[in-house]
């Protein structure tokens, strides 16, 4: 038989707010625009049964069954982003040129298990 | 730390953290460009558009570029009268990585003229922009190393602004020896001199990189 202890709302996976600014990183030299971006990061729970909307992956769903039979043997699966948005940044780059570059994969929209 | 942020540089196609010794201003459609994309709250989640494509210019891309001319004047030891106006145009391609594609160049020439509106009256001048294809030795006349001529454009007005197209010059110039720039020469006017204090050119370059540039389809 297994143990089920339900977890509150706001332990369950999902994004959470980070704000990046590229002063605190020591980018502001180099870095024209933005000063900073919603970069968010992803947190919580995926605990056993996996609900739908965690975008569990089928691993996942497995890992929770075994880790409810096992838990000392088997750890919870993690918590991990699952869409991931882009940014445009300018800067200027090591020769002195003005760039504007898109890039991939530096928003955490979704998260999952 | 340090280890991080060079792994993080690197993938933003940077070999050090910059550290910009004279800046140059950034170009008003720069600015445009990047507003506009930082108004689309998911640019990628746009029906029938890829991040890897720039609306702008229409042409497939993720990396803009403006190349400030590093080139200078040439000061011919036998002065021609006719020619006010003769340098050399180099854009050094070095930051380009080697899987970048080039996709557009835009050379664009400006007059930051403020004192006369038109450079000679009933004159026009003549604009001729050369790509220099050989390496030339000093002492050698601008005519004895080949070059081929690009563009010829006639003007009045020494206050406009040109654009012209180089895509297939700057894609050849992503080999090192064979960028050898371009040759800039305005002719014709009596009272063009003094036109150099007031010229200033610089190249838009779109590339894209493919590894960054990524299917935005979800699978089914």
């Amino acid at each position: 038989s297994t143990y089920y202890v339900p977890t509150g709302a706001s332990n369950i996976c999902k994004p959470r707010r980070l704000y990046i600014s590229f002063r605190d990183v020591g980018w502001e030299d180099w870095i024209i625009a933005p000063q900073g971006y919603l970069a968010n990061y992803c947190l919580g729970e995926c605990p056993f049964p996996l609900a739908e909307d965690l975008n569990s992956t089928n691993h996942a769903i497995l890992q929770t069954v075994v880790h409810s039979l096992d838990p000392e043997g088997t750890p919870q699966p993690c918590c991990v982003p699952v869409r991931l948005s882009p940014i445009s940044i300018l800067y200027y780059d090591n020769d002195d040129n003005v760039v504007l570059r898109h890039y991939e994969d530096m928003v955490v929209d979704e998260c999952g298990c | 730390l340090q280890r991080q942020e060079s792994l993080v540089l690197k993938s933003l196609g940077l070999t050090a953290r910059p550290s910009p010794r004279s800046p140059p201003p950034v170009p008003h459609l720069l600015w445009k460009m990047f507003h506009k994309r930082a108004n689309l709250s998911s640019p990628a989640s746009e029906e029938g558009k890829t991040p890897c494509w720039v609306e702008e210019f229409r042409v497939p891309g993720n990396i803009i570029r403006v190349f400030p001319d590093q080139g200078q004047f040439i000061h011919s030891d036998k002065p021609r009268s006719w020619l006010c106006l003769q340098k050399r145009l180099y854009f050094n391609f070095s930051t380009l990585d080697k899987g970048e594609q080039v996709t557009m160049a835009q050379l664009q020439i400006h007059f930051h003229h403020n004192q006369y509106q038109v450079a000679s009256p009933g004159h026009p001048l003549e604009l001729s922009l050369y790509q220099a294809t050989q390496a030339a030795l000093r002492g050698m006349s601008s005519h004895a190393y080949s070059r081929k001529l690009l563009v010829e454009q006639s003007f009045i007005h020494l206050h406009k602004s040109f654009v012209f197209n180089l895509t297939e010059a700057a894609k050849m110039w992503q080999t090192p020896a064979r960028n050898l720039g371009l040759v800039l020469e305005i002719a014709g006017g009596k009272l063009c001199s003094g036109a150099d204090s007031f010229l200033d050119t610089s190249l838009l370059v779109v590339s894209l990189a493919h590894r960054q540039c990524r299917s935005t389809r979800k699978r089914r």
